[in-house]
């Protein structure tokens, strides 16, 4: 981990000057530390070689050793990187909220369409629905019920019809039923299956979502910047969920996905229980990335 | 793109580049190619050579592929395990189908019985392929079921048993003690079971996946690896990092969501997949 390589090259350049010759050598070992927490290869390219930039254009002040410089230098700019903490979402004046979530296969889109629906109503006071509009996993509806009775907000389903007239459907009862913030649920899917990313793309033309949030496993390795790519490109993304949190995965998919899409990372899953969803913060994430 | 003549160091970073971003690792990455500049050192080499250099590496690696352990006599136990969301329930319903085409009595065990109707997933499943399975009491000790499912395999002599298991992180201590509780059921009812114990990662994993092998294999001496989800883009070429650290078999591979996409592992298939 950084902190066992980081800190032996940090240590060795107490009391020196910052030169070429030891920002080569420190860069390098964040370069391996960064691949070990899985952050994407692209992505450990263009920090690194931000982070020597920095350091070498550096004035050195008299007593501040050239370690300390670096670590502060790569945590500061992975916090920044990471940032903005904003776990806010804008609601509607006139008529439901619409929140999309999608998702590669297993991500946690499910669990977290409850999580997000409880702490919407208990700690925002809206009125959520949940929409259960994933018609190809086994029991997928019931799951989103079962979760839907566990906290006793409401599930729309309509057997019949289409994941895009479905959540059409659903944004309209919606308003029949007093919700005001309405929450899609969709099936797990590939990035490269034209066909259901196409079906995503209709999901948003009928139902306009005001957010719509890529649901991403932490553990996730460097496919996570080929997923994310295609779902920003396919759908505007409006932010990024990361689960899974609660595991010792080092995470670095969360700067992977943040830096290719430049969408803000909102929320973060650390349980499978419905409380387990807390506001993103990006100096945690930073630390945990460099181990 | 690669051109024959002297090995540099521009041929040799674009060759370690691809093998991180197919999640081998840094350090792996770094020996393979290390490996290939000393196997090329000071020699000319032919461009078609550098790819079938790696290929015979790496699948020296991995081995010959092994099948499922089957049993002497009487039922083979098949616990399946794993983190959350890789793949097991859908892998389980695969397996059955592949047994049950082969001619096997098969029984399922719903051992999730913890989330969201995790049971009504494999029922459905177990419905389609007309397959028995064995539940228990909705939030019941897992264990219980896994007893129950054994006490009918044996008494109505099914070939084989496949257990399904709620998803746990290896972090997560009281539930890898009830995972080691059911293995320890397991093995009082019927000595030599397990026969296998499955542990299904998922190819989009990255590193962490080393973790989930060995903490799982610490846990319930796993035996084998199922890979799912190789019919995305993840190379899941961190199966190579893992046989570092612990001699695991992949014994099958999952290329999609319906019944029929799983493969047995064919380690000269994955090796060419990976440079595909
Ligand atoms: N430990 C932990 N488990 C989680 C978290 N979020 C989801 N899970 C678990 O991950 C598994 C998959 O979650 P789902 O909500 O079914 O995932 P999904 O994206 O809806 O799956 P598909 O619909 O099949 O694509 C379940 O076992 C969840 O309980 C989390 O933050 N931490
Ligand atoms: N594309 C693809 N999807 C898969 C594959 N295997 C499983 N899935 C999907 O991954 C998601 C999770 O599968 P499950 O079988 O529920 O995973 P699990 O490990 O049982 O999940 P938990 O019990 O919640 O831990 C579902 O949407 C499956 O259809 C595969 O090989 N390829
Ligand atoms: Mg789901
Ligand atoms: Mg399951």
């Amino acid at each position: 981990t950084i902190t066992s390589r980081f800190t032996d090259i940090v240590a060795g350049l107490r009391g020196k000057k910052i030169t070429e010759g030891n920002v080569k050598e420190t860069v390098r070992a964040i370069r391996v530390a960064l691949l070990e927490a899985d952050v994407a290869l692209p992505v450990v390219k263009s920090f690194v070689k931000k982070v020597s930039d920095k350091a070498l254009g550096l004035e050195v002040v008299e007593g501040v050793d050239a370690g300390q410089l670096f670590v502060k230098i790569v945590q500061d700019e992975l916090t920044e990187l990471m940032g903005p903490v904003d776990p806010e979402i804008p609601f509607r004046n006139k008529g439901p909220t619409v929140i999309l979530l999608a998702g590669l296969q297993g991500s946690g889109k499910t669990t977290t369409c409850a999580k997000l629906a409880k702490l919407l109503r208990d700690k925002k006071e809206r009125r959520p629905l949940m929409v259960a509009a994933d018609l190809q996993r086994p029991a997928a509806i019931e799951q989103l019920k079962v979760l839907g009775k566990q906290l006793d907000i409401p599930v729309f389903h309509e057997p019949d019809l289409a994941p895009p007239k479905l959540c059409e459907r659903a944004v309209e009862e919606a308003q029949r039923l007093g919700c005001d913030t309405v929450l899609l649920d969709t099936a797990g899917r590939l990035h490269i299956d034209e066909a259901l990313m196409g079906e995503l793309k209709d999901v948003a033309k009928k139902t306009k979502p005001d957010q719509i949030f890529l649901v991403c496993d932490a553990m996730t390795g460097q496919d996570a910047v080929n997923s994310a790519k295609e779902f920003n490109e396919t759908l505007e993304l409006t932010g990024l969920i990361l689960t899974k949190l609660d595991g010792d995965a080092r995470g670095g998919a969360a700067l992977s996905v943040k830096h290719i899409t430049g969408k803000t990372i909102k929320f973060i899953g650390t349980g499978e229980k419905l409380d387990r969803l807390e506001p993103f913060h990006p100096d945690r994430m930073a630390s945990r990335i460099l181990g | 793109q690669l051109v024959s003549g002297k090995l540099d160091d521009d041929a040799l970073e674009e060759i370690e580049a691809s093998l991180i971003q197919a999640d081998f690792g840094p350090r792996v990455a770094l020996e393979l190619t290390d490996a290939l500049r000393d196997a090329y050192k000071g020699k000319e080499f032919k461009q078609e050579e550098l790819i079938p250099f790696l290929k015979t590496r790496l699948s020296a690696i991995l081995g010959e592929p092994e099948g499922i352990r089957w049993a002497d006599s009487g039922t083979t136990v098949i616990l399946v395990t794993g983190v959350n969301g890789t793949g097991k329930t859908t892998s389980i319903a695969k397996l059955a189908k592949s047994f049950q085409l082969s001619g096997k009595k098969v029984l399922v065990a719903a051992g999730d019985t913890f989330r969201a109707a995790a049971v009504e997933q494999l029922g459905i499943w177990g419905e389609r392929l007309g397959i028995e399975m064995v539940r228990g009491e909705e939030n019941a000790d897992p264990a219980a079921v896994v007893f129950d499912a054994i006490d009918i395999a044996q008494k109505d002599e099914y070939d084989v048993l496949l257990i399904d298991t709620a998803g746990r992180l290896h972090t997560q201590t009281n539930l890898m003690n009830q995972l080691e509780k059911v293995y320890r059921v397991i093995q009082k009812r019927f000595p030599e079971a397990p026969h296998e114990v499955l542990q299904v990662l998922d190819a989009t994993t990255g590193q962490n996946a080393i973790r989930q092998a060995t903490e799982f294999k610490k846990s319930v001496n796993v035996t084998g690896l199922v890979l799912t989800k190789l019919d995305g883009t993840a190379k899941g070429g961190v199966i190579f990092p893992i046989l570092r650290e612990v001699q695991l078999p992949v014994k099958y591979i999952g290329v999609g969501e319906g019944v029929d996409d799983l493969q047995v592992f064919d380690p000269k298939k994955f090796v060419a997949a990976l440079f595909g």
